[in-house]
């Protein structure tokens, strides 16, 4: 053990599990997170070549390794609860994001969320025994957050019965899902739907990329990986272009709205049930900005506890760098924002777990607010764990700059969260246009509820400054 | 008339009144800018185009105010003496750098005044020599382990260097002491000068 380590955990005034326990959530999750960790930590099947000595293909080819090996550990050890199965995951994946990671992040949780009960019986099944490697394909070449600005088509055709799905210019090749490039053989595809000669805005279809067999592109499908990037190394985020596909009827994801027979739309009771599945996902990723914090600040604090540089009074010994006021200005209002993000991720979760019991229940009234809710918190977490995590990289000078002190890793692995899923400043409109709409509400004299029923609290309030 | 508001900056509880208040603030500003857009005879669309500045700064402030909120409201679980101490210094430190960073609005809405943020910059002074000797066990508590941290700089042990040297000498540039560029490049290249 380093010596000034050592000293720096003499010198703490608190239990440290007590601290870990609050994180976790209380002993008995703390106990069960270190037992996963254990069991990836101790798998020889895991161990792997360090990412940052191998070329692209041979990092692909280690993570779908791990990938594939993953799958079967988690039933081999009867692993199912999500937040077990998202931690022995993020043990093996380490900094590094899935390969299969939107298999099981957006393709089951959408055809969970999207299919009707028959849908549901010939598709999870499929999914589950990875017959059927999924990915969601939304974002194109020429179209990202704006959903509404997509252009793919799936056109119905009644004497068939089948939909028409076609990539009608290059601004709408489906373009960066993850998987999509080499892994996937189906694909969740968000398309504008036209039957009867109306449109009636995006909805979700599977459609077969590749044969299950020998996973050759399939007729009037034109796919593969977009190439390299800033990081992602691991995943195969690709293209697709579609050159009118037929898919069976049944495969619009028909829960909330359906094409009869005859071509007759039903519509969904709520349209923001489609993006229902981005909804979990942004509040997951408040939780993974306190993640990519802590990981920094563990980094950057911890470092420069050992590392000794300069003097602050003559002819002492060089002093740790931690006792530099400056250095604490870097760095511990982010350690205090990785607890802060911890803590709202907590809250954005469980607000996600409430209101989405009440949509199960068909009560819809507070997706409006929980899609506000988790559009600002991850845009305003991702952006500020984003500049933070460059500040803790700095703060470790040149070593900062080497891949071995895993900072820039955690860099290019977080910053795409700045832009997928929503991109931030979209977001930020999104959640303002919530709030526009509530101060209005709230002048009509309309009693809010939730988050923004402050707007309702009269603003003329006098303040007194405390004397100083 | 709605009670004054004492503006205690040690008190965490005032502190988010005080961030509440701001976003309201900014989101009233945003409406009243679409407002006078559409009163200059803008569409509603370019209305919002031309006040989207004020409609993200009020959404920031709104989630600014929704995480101060929660980390106080946290606190209130908190039954150990010592953790709960060390959380609330944590959780003065990010409301009060916060202010300090958007020092603008809280000043521009009449929230604050010079005094107080001129004393909310000793404050945050204090809290972090306060926090000093805890840094390296707040960091301990996030209970990362050394393969899924996956750093020479942050291993639990504290021994950098020696790894950081164990790890470049793997590095495969160094599989042979000698890189076959020498003899296909610079060699050949010492010949001809």
């Amino acid at each position: 053990m380093n010596p000034d380590l050592a000293k720096e955990r003499q010198n703490a005034t608190f239990d440290v599990d007590k601290l870990t326990y609050i994180l976790d959530g209380g002993p008995e999750k703390t106990k069960r997170r270190r037992e996963i960790e254990s069991l990836v930590f101790n798998d020889p099947d895991f161990a792997e070549e360090d990412p940052n000595f191998l070329s692209r293909s041979e990092r692909f080819d280690q993570a779908v390794r791990k990938s594939a090996q993953m799958v079967l550990k988690l039933r081999e050890f009867g692993i199912a609860d999500p937040e077990e199965i998202y931690h022995y995951k993020s043990m093996v994946t380490g900094h590094h994001p899935d390969a299969l990671g939107l298999h099981y992040t957006m393709f089951v949780p959408t055809l969970l969320r999207l299919c009707d009960p028959q849908q549901k019986e010939k598709w999870l099944p499929l999914a589950k025994s990875m017959q059927a490697v999924g990915t969601y394909a939304q974002t194109e070449l020429g179209h990202g957050t704006h959903l509404r600005g997509l252009e793919t088509t799936a056109t119905y055709d009644p004497a068939t019965q089948e939909f028409v799905l076609n990539s009608p210019t290059v601004s709408s090749i489906k373009w960066w899902p993850g998987g999509l490039g080499k892994s996937a053989n189906y694909a969740i595809v968000l398309a504008q739907l036209y039957t009867l000669g109306n449109c009636h805005g995006l909805h979700a279809f599977i459609v077969p990329v590749r044969d299950m067999d020998t996973h050759n592109p399939l007729p009037g499908v034109v796919v593969g990986d977009i190439g390299p990037k800033f990081g992602f190394n691991e995943v195969d985020n690709g293209f697709l272009k579609l050159e009118n596909v037929r898919i069976p009827r049944e495969n619009m994801l028909m829960k909330y709205s359906k094409v009869e027979p005859d071509g007759t739309y039903v519509k969904p009771p709520s349209d923001k049930l489609t993006y229902g599945t981005m909804v979990f996902v942004r509040s997951m990723i408040v939780r993974e900005s306190s993640k990519a914090l802590a990981k920094s600040c563990t980094i950057a604090i911890r470092y420069s506890a050992v590392r000794h540089q300069s003097e602050i009074r003559p002819g002492e010994p060089e002093p740790q760098i931690l006792d530099y006021q400056t250095q604490q200005y870097k760095l511990f209002p982010l350690l205090a924002t990785a607890y802060a993000f911890s803590f709202v991720g907590q809250y954005m979760t469980n607000t996600y777990q409430r209101i989405n019991e009440e949509i199960n229940r068909g009560n819809y009234s507070e997706l409006p607010e929980l899609h506000a809710l988790s559009a600002g918190l991850k845009a305003f977490t991702t952006w500020e764990a984003n500049s933070a995590i460059e500040v803790c990289r700095m703060s470790c000078g040149g070593h900062g700059y080497s891949r071995s002190s895993a900072l820039p890793d955690i860099y290019v692995e977080f910053t795409p969260t700045c832009t997928y899923e929503g991109e931030n400043t979209v977001m930020m409109l999104q959640t303002a246009r919530y709030l526009v709409k509530s101060y209005r509400q709230a002048k009509e004299g309309q009693r809010l509820s939730g988050i923004v029923s402050y707007l309702n609290e009269p603003l003329d309030r006098r303040l007194q400054p405390q004397a100083v | 008339a709605a009670r004054p508001l004492v503006v205690d900056i040690n008190d965490l509880s005032s502190l988010v009144e005080v961030y509440k208040i701001r976003a309201a603030i900014l989101v009233e500003m945003a409406a009243k800018s679409i407002q006078q857009e559409l009163q200059r005879r803008k569409s509603q669309e370019d209305a919002w185009n031309n006040s989207a500045i004020d409609l993200v700064r009020a959404s920031d402030a709104h989630c600014h105010y929704v995480v101060v909120k929660a980390f106080t409201e946290k606190l209130g679980d908190v039954g150990d003496t010592a953790v709960h101490a060390v959380l609330s210094a944590l959780a003065l430190l990010y409301t009060l750098h916060g202010i300090t960073r958007n020092s603008g609005d809280f000043l521009q809405s009449g929230l604050l005044s010079v005094p107080q943020l001129l004393q909310i910059s000793v404050r945050i002074k204090e809290l972090m020599s306060q926090l000093r000797p805890n840094a390296v066990a707040l960091v301990d508590a996030f209970d990362i382990h050394d393969k899924k941290l996956n750093s020479v700089l942050g291993r639990y042990d504290g021994n950098v260097y020696e790894k950081m040297f164990e790890w470049a000498r793997r590095s495969p540039l160094n599989a042979t002491e000698v890189h076959e560029s020498f003899h296909k490049y610079l060699k050949p290249l010492r010949s001809k000068l």
